[in-house]
């Protein structure tokens, strides 16, 4: 279902009947705008559009009928080619308890995505832990405690101690003297440029070898996206995605390149503020959203 | 980072790789790549001379846009003047109201806080133990038994309780929205308008908070916000991160809004004066 802003340039391109060289690098001007302006990071934007004008000038020379649809046809297949597969539902360890690490910048959702995971792992009927290792930000166990009140999930937490590697240990020990499927370990926000903060994720890291390592990015994030994703994934072994803030107008394209250049899969995205938005991730209905 | 042989000419591509990267926006870095290669079409074009020549134009280009919203923050004859902090969710503005609270403060303020986001999970919490932390005292209302307190209740009391403590500067703090939800932006408005009640000409300053690592986005949530309630005043966050906030040139160019100041920590004292010249530098750099 193409949006408005790409139908009017198919109809542009229509009205032409068969399709110039000129058409061609108009309707890639149009699109490199619109994947720059969806926070499509530049390199991502650059090979998709190559790719899409070396098939498209093989088009021309084969056919002109409907070229148009044509050259939209091939944005719409090289978006879903880099989106990727769905969101691949969590599995679970054979040895209990599963360790879910969630990582990322300050304030891309991670403590409300953390929420969010044990509700929908309660709901599955799985015993969830959730660990409260943020020693710095104020009230940040405070914010995970009211949380797991709200779900009747158990969190551990320590508003005193600044060793959140103990705290991680001390959360995998209780889960597995209590039989608890999963640990979900909310870690502070920091930047990947913090070498003694991405320390203390390394060390928790090793500490606690998670099954999982989500890196949680906001949804109106820019073209820092890729070479951030790239440092946390370097530090720690991420192991999937999880982009929030998606109820917002932001398009998105922040996720388009890093799954481009990391290939990282995406798990679950966040469409609001509430426990239940966490939703599971359709890469056809990202694809549409940054064409939109 | 952008290599040059001394007859080479001027790597153009490396240029607006360098634009786009900080988040401009390709509304902004077409028009400067095309005055850009304009003033490479007079001599010199080529080498040293020649880059030099063209990383002239996008700073002079860049400052014409940024130096006319270099405004630091000031506080003006009205007691106490009401500094209200809004924006999207996760953008640092409880974080802000405190650096703010802190700064006021050393000047030798009495600061009053405004516990207003009463739905966020310990967003009162949060704020209390900054209050605490830097000695400010921060008015909040305890939750209702439906949710949280009414955040225009709340910010009215506010106001009203910095009156009565002769307070000089009072930093509201609201809860983080997405601009796009109309009930809560409608809610915002509701906090301005009462907040005017408890003090004619208040909130004296309306600012918006952005993350510097906001991309395209960042352009329509300043518009939304400054199309509510009138946005007097800009702060970014996180310029201590690899983001280099770029939106923020075409924010200035279409909203004209002052630029207070940006956010360089997780600290009480990391609040800088926004110096154009500075940010300019650091976003070329
Ligand atoms: N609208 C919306 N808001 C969200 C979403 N996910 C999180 N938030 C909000 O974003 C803000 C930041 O969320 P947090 O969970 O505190 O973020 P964080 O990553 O834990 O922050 P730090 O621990 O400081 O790094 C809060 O206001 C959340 O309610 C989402 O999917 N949609
Ligand atoms: N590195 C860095 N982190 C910052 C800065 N400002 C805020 N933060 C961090 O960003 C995260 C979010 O800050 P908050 O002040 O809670 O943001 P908020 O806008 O009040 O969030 P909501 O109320 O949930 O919408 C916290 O982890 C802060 O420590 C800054 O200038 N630099
Ligand atoms: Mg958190
Ligand atoms: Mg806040």
């Amino acid at each position: 279902q193409l949006t408005t802003r790409v139908q009017s340039w198919v109809d542009r391109l229509r009205r032409g009947g068969t399709l110039s060289a000129e058409e061609i690098d108009a309707a890639l001007g149009q699109l490199r705008t619109t994947l720059l302006d969806a926070d499509v990071h530049q390199e991502v934007a650059a090979s998709l559009l190559e790719r899409v004008k070396s098939r498209a000038v093989q088009l021309r020379v084969q056919e002109s009928l409907n070229a148009a649809d044509r050259i939209l046809a091939l944005v719409g297949q090289e978006l879903a080619a880099l989106m990727g597969d769905k969101h691949r539902p969590l599995r679970l360890s054979s040895e209990p308890p599963t360790v879910i690490m969630l990582v990322g910048l300050q304030g891309s959702g991670k403590t409300t995505t953390a929420g969010k995971l044990a509700r929908l792992l309660k709901q599955q009927g799985r015993r969830v832990l959730l660990a409260a290792a943020d020693p710095r930000r104020p009230a940040a166990t405070e914010q995970l405690q009211t949380l797991g009140r709200s779900l009747l999930v158990d969190v551990l937490g320590d508003a005193s101690t600044q060793d959140a590697v103990a705290l991680c240990r001390a959360a995998v020990e209780r889960a597995r003297a209590r039989a608890t499927e999963v640990v979900i370990i909310d870690t502070a926000g920091r930047l990947q440029i913090d070498a003694p903060l991405m320390g203390e994720l390394k060390a928790i890291h090793a500490a606690v070898k998670p099954h999982e390592v989500w890196l949680v990015v906001d949804g109106m994030m820019g073209q820092e996206a890729v070479a951030t994703a790239r440092a946390f994934a370097g530090a720690v072994g991420v192991t999937g995605l999880v982009m929030t803030k998606l109820d917002g107008d932001a398009k998105g394209g922040a996720l388009l390149s890093i799954r481009a250049m990391t290939g990282l899969p995406v798990t679950y995205i966040g469409t609001g503020e509430k426990l239940e938005a966490l939703e599971p991730f359709h890469p056809d209905r990202m694809a549409s959203r940054i064409l939109g | 980072l952008i290599g040059r042989a001394p007859e080479a000419p001027v790597d153009l591509a490396a240029v607006e790789a360098l634009l786009l990267g900080a988040d401009l926006g390709v509304g902004v870095v077409d028009p400067i790549m095309a005055r850009v290669r304009a003033t490479l079409g007079e001599a010199p074009a080529r080498g040293e001379a020649g880059y030099r020549r063209a990383m002239e134009t996008v700073r002079a280009a860049l400052l014409e846009r940024l130096a006319p919203c270099q405004s630091p923050l000031e506080i003006t004859a009205a007691k106490p003047y009401v500094i209200m902090l809004l924006g999207v969710n996760g953008s640092g503005k409880t974080t802000t109201a405190a650096k703010l609270a802190e700064r006021f403060r050393r000047a030798g303020c009495r600061v009053v806080l405004g516990a207003a986001d009463t739905f966020r999970a310990a967003a009162v919490e949060q704020l209390q133990v900054w209050g605490a932390r830097i000695g400010a005292e921060v008015i909040a209302q305890p939750p209702s038994r439906q949710g949280g307190a009414d955040p225009a209740a709340v910010a009215f009391d506010t106001v009203q309780a910095g009156v009565a403590r002769g307070a000089d500067v009072i930093c509201l703090d609201t809860a983080g929205r997405l601009h796009t939800k109309s009930n809560l932006m409608e809610e915002l408005k509701k906090i301005v308008r009462v907040v005017g009640k408890a003090l004619p000409g208040a909130p004296h300053e309306r600012l918006l908070v952005l993350d510097a690592t906001v991309g395209q986005n960042g352009l329509a949530q300043a518009r939304y916000f400054h199309e509510a309630v009138g946005v007097t005043g800009v702060v970014v966050t996180k310029l201590d991160g690899t983001a280099k906030g770029g939106i923020l040139v075409a924010i200035a160019h279409e909203l004209n809004v002052p630029i207070r100041c940006i956010g360089v920590g997780e600290s009480a004292e990391d609040l800088v004066d926004f110096n154009a010249e500075q940010f300019v530098e650091a976003l070329l750099g």
